[in-house]
């Protein structure tokens, strides 16, 4: 018998760059 | 196979990947829309949303990676990244966009268009920031 494989899930924030600007206080 | 020193791209844009939305829908990496991403982040209590414009693209002095200068958020603030040339950036109502689609294509199987000057790209910033 073959175990299944658990299939990786992302998270979709995983996908999407953080462009954070610089603070300027 | 490539070299363990090539860089490569996380696992999750490969096609076929599951990516879990806010509200726990599971969805292929391949099939998010515009709208998979504006719902999660409404959702989600630290994510924000913003809109990121590409103004400059230029080739860097690394080989195979580019640099990418965005307008980002309201007040168009300049933010630059290197990234690989196939790293895929989500456009508003297009899609997975990259500046060597051909690239993601043939690494990632992922459907990809190429990324512009004025194309405006999913980012996400911090809700409170400040």
């Amino acid at each position: 018998n073959v175990e299944p494989r658990s299939v990786p899930v992302f998270p979709w924030h995983s996908l999407v760059p953080f462009l954070a600007p610089t603070q300027s206080d | 196979p490539p070299p363990p020193s090539a860089p490569s791209l996380p696992p999750y844009f490969t096609k076929g990947s599951i990516i879990q939305l806010a509200d726990g829908e599971l969805k292929r990496v391949e099939d998010l829309k515009t709208e998979d991403f504006i719902q999660s982040a409404e959702i989600s209590n630290e994510l924000k949303i913003d809109s990121s414009t590409v103004e400059r693209i230029d080739s860097s002095h690394t080989p195979n990676f580019a640099i990418i200068q965005f307008a980002v958020g309201e007040h168009r603030s300049q933010v630059s990244v290197e990234v690989l040339v196939e790293y895929p950036f989500f456009v508003f109502g297009q899609g997975w966009s990259s500046c060597c689609p051909e690239r993601t294509s043939q690494l990632l199987e992922l459907p990809c268009t190429k990324l512009s000057v004025g194309d405006v790209c999913i980012s996400l910033t911090l809700k409170n920031l400040r």
